[in-house]
């Protein structure tokens, strides 16, 4: 977070306005694995007693202490060999996210020198209330624990909850632990975000399925860490990965982990497979592994730095010893070089920051739509910064794979990092609409993203969404999509739910009227439309939509359409407001010709009164 | 194929929790288990309850003690608790 929150304009201290007082008086819930307490990012100093409404308890275990900062922390892991019974962090994870979305400013803070700066949360001034459900090993992070979590923070009287946690497919929601949990979490009015998943760029790759939850894709920021390969030749190679040691340009012979086993076939030796290289063959050299997924391996046979290929180049990690992962061509450029060289060396530099990348670009691992319970629902819904976030670790977990060192704080990615970055971003909004749903402000974060570049995006919207979140234009949306828990009851209804599990689950005695059955999940009061529709004929699809005005009293928005491929006609197409919280409904019609299978065709609505402009996606997909 | 007596944990959600001011969870959810089970001493099947902002709990269950509880008029629905990821 050292500079995802200044590259999306939300700049640290005076450089943004705040509502200190209310800000100071909002509860961010975690539900993650736990946080390291003693980090400066929860340092309680300067905070007040917690807020009048906490109702929530520090029951951390042994040693574990609270402070005004992190006024709460509950455990639902079981007893783990080896490990104290206690909210306490033991794999860095959930205190990364809890300081990205809530954490302390605190200066002059990097990895080992990389990514410098002052890493902080969305909400500075806000409290955490920790509730750790995941450790290392065995369970991990089992789901009766999460909605125990659940329970307990909509009880505590959070205002909002973030979970970086997910499963690898979608469920039906009443057997999906987090979308339960979630849906009593908006029924009192609180927002759940979540992140979308890591299974990209496959499509409907992403778990986090259902409207009432804010699901979170993953994106880059302008800056990046490069890690050179300078060859005995001279020639330098841009690789990326998060290096902190330093071989201080000394160069060391170079070995192929093909030719650098005498147990496994050449096929294995290749990729460096666990337990085939041999190490009177690696000690003290360099080693070029095709793959990096055992970059370990070289370095417990006694190499000196190894030197990867990977198709994926947006993204760098970090590990035990020097690594630099290429480009299968710049890989290639190596191979080259050392089968041409009779004692061919190299070297692998500490990674530079760089701040040219391009951004914000989603990330490849980041997970896909459409959305396979609900068609008509687009997912994900943002994007935020995901990879290569700087932000708090726990000491008591290594930054990578057989690394002896301990940190305070590291560079991981996933949408486990962009889903608090949205949570930050939503509480920010909050502070000063303290009174708006959840579906409000999570409408206006939606229809302020930045757009993102369908042109260079495999799967457009179903990649990223509405687009970028934007925290500075998300705080005067204008207008508004409302969903609220009854909108959500008759979606429910929609979806067949009746009798005693809607009743159960409404906690309302009502069954479903006639007009709630046959409503359509596409219209949901969603701040996107999307549509399914078949791959055989021409389509014509229409949306039903209610905007609220929550910008001037006196406002007139004039309707546009951005996008040439699908024929939309929206009526009306101007809407004039007299006062604040005035609603106004409107259809959207759709109608194009068939489209191929798993093509999707994507335009943009606009209401715009020459101030504001509210634009959400209109997706129209086959199956 | 498991034997019957092979026992998970279930998550048991029973919805919203009733409005009524009587309602007592933990001890509508022992009784449930109680009539399930056939067993007076629940202790080692009861895993948590939910109580506090919506109603359920988590327990060792058969397979065929769970068919009864998702059968039953108060439990909207009965599934294996599972083991997510951090993304």
């Amino acid at each position: 977070t050292t500079t995802s929150w200044d590259f999306m304009g939300l700049k640290q201290g005076k450089g943004s306005k705040r509502n200190l007082s209310i800000e100071s008086d909002t509860i961010i819930g975690v539900i993650d694995s736990g946080v390291y307490p003693e980090s400066d990012s929860f340092s309680g100093k300067g905070f007040g007693p917690p807020p009048k409404k906490w109702k929530g308890v520090c029951k951390g275990g042994k040693n574990f202490s609270c402070n005004n900062k992190l006024i709460g922390a509950r455990y639902y892991t079981p007893k783990t060999e080896g490990l104290p019974e206690s909210a306490r962090d033991n794999m860095g994870h959930g205190s990364h996210t809890a300081s990205t979305a809530a954490g302390n400013a605190v200066k002059d803070v990097s990895f080992y020198g990389l990514g410098n700066g002052t890493v902080r949360g969305g909400v500075p001034a806000a409290r955490i209330a920790v509730y750790k459900v995941c450790d290392p090993g065995d369970p991990g992070c089992t789901t009766d624990g999460i909605l125990s979590a659940f329970d307990d923070a909509i009880a505590d009287k959070v205002d909002l909850i973030t979970i970086s946690i997910g499963g690898d497919d979608s469920s039906l929601f009443e057997v999906d632990t987090i979308a339960i949990g979630a849906f009593h979490a908006m029924a009192k009015g609180i927002l759940t975000v979540n992140s979308a998943g890591n299974s990209g760029p496959q499509p409907s790759t992403l778990s986090s399925v259902a409207p009432w939850i804010f699901t979170v894709a993953a994106s880059n920021t302008n800056r990046g860490f490069v890690t050179k390969v300078v060859l005995g030749n001279g020639k330098t190679i841009d690789g990326r990965s998060i290096n902190s040691f330093d071989l201080n340009g000394t160069k060391y012979p170079l070995v192929y982990g093909k030719s650098a086993s005498s147990s496994c076939s050449a096929a294995s030796a290749r990729f460096c497979a666990p337990g085939c290289l041999d190490s009177r063959l690696v000690k003290g050299k360099i080693v070029l592994c095709d793959s990096a997924n055992n970059p370990d391996e070289a370095q417990a046979m006694g190499a000196v730095a190894s030197i990867t290929k990977s198709s994926i180049a947006d993204v760098g990690s970090i590990f035990s010893f020097p690594v630099s992962v290429l480009l299968e061509a710049d890989y290639n450029t190596v191979i080259s070089y050392m089968n041409s060289t009779k004692n061919p060396k190299a070297t692998v530099l500490k990674s530079e920051t760089t701040f040219k990348q391009t951004a914000p670009v989603i990330a490849s691992y980041s997970s896909r739509g459409p959305n396979t319970i609900i068609p008509d629902i687009l997912k994900p819904d943002i994007t935020a910064p995901g990879s290569e976030i700087l932000a708090a670790y726990s000491p008591y977990a290594p930054p990578s794979k057989s690394d002896t060192r301990h940190v305070k704080y590291s560079v991981l990615t996933g949408t486990s990092m962009s889903c608090p970055h949205v949570a930050g971003v939503a509480a920010y909004i909050k502070t000063f609409h303290p009174h708006w749903s959840p579906s409000m402000i999570k409408s206006a974060i939606m229809t302020t993203a930045w757009p993102m570049n369908a042109s260079t995006t495999p799967m457009a919207e179903f990649a990223y969404g509405a687009g970028h979140v934007d925290p500075i234009t998300a705080i005067h949306p204008g207008l508004v999509y409302e969903a609220n828990k009854s909108d959500h009851i008759t979606f429910l209804c929609g979806l067949n739910y009746s009798g005693k599990k809607l009743r159960l689950i409404s906690g309302e005695s009502s069954n479903c009227a006639k007009e709630q059955a046959k409503s359509l999940p596409r219209n949901l009061n969603y701040p996107s439309m999307t549509a399914q529709v078949s791959t055989t004929k021409p389509f014509k699809v229409t949306f039903r939509r209610t905007v609220t005005n929550v910008g001037m009293a006196n406002a007139t928005y004039k309707a546009k359409v951005v996008g040439s491929k699908l024929k939309v006609k929206v009526v009306p197409n101007v809407l004039s407001f007299k006062s604040l919280y005035e609603k106004k409904s409107f259809t959207v019609t759709v109608s194009g010709r068939s489209l191929h299978a798993e093509s999707l065709v994507s335009a943009h609505l606009i209401w715009s009164d020459g101030f504001h402009s509210v634009r959400i996606p209109i997706v129209v997909y086959a199956s | 194929t498991k034997d019957d007596q092979d026992k998970q944990v279930y998550i048991v959600y029973m919805g919203a929790l009733p409005a009524r001011v009587d309602y007592m969870p933990t001890s509508h959810h022992t009784s449930l288990l109680q009539d399930v089970t056939g067993e007076s001493a629940i202790e080692n099947r009861l895993v948590r309850s939910y109580k506090r902002s919506f109603n359920g709990f988590a327990a060792r269950l058969t397979e065929s003690e769970r068919e009864i509880l998702a059968s039953m008029e108060e439990v909207v629905s009965v599934f294996p608790s599972k083991k997510l990821k951090l993304q």
